[in-house]
């Protein structure tokens, strides 16, 4: 159980993260 | 942050395909078709990492861009299979 939520959890600030790279570049 | 992520996301796949998905594949050997798509998935994605990495040392923005957004696009695509394939067998 808690190790699906947490495999959940890490993709998501992997999605959050690459959405935030991807504003940075664009605006630069 | 690129850079950031860019190693985040390879010591990530290096740790699934050493530990997680061995170990999954000796609890659910009917998962090895997944396993086989999700590691050639990762094998894509290190390929779009390395390149990636490559561009930002250049200074065209539009080039990184265009590498950004392939990379979001295989990557939601491999998230999004590993999480329906994998978590109900985790949870």
């Amino acid at each position: 159980g808690s190790f699906g939520a947490a495999l959940r959890l890490i993709h998501g600030a992997f999605r959050r993260e690459l959405a935030l790279v991807r504003r940075e570049v664009a605006s630069s | 942050n690129c850079l950031t992520l860019c190693r985040g996301l390879h010591i990530h796949h290096t740790f699934e395909s050493g530990g997680l998905f061995p170990s999954m594949l000796e609890r659910h050997p009917e998962l090895a078709a997944t396993i086989t798509t999700l590691e050639a998935e990762h094998a894509k994605i290190a390929g779009l990492l390395e390149a990636l990495q490559t561009l930002v040392s250049t200074p065209s923005t539009t080039s990184v861009l265009a590498a950004v957004d392939e990379l979001i696009t295989e990557l939601t695509q491999h998230l999004d299979y590993e999480e329906e394939q994998l978590i109900p067998l985790l949870d």
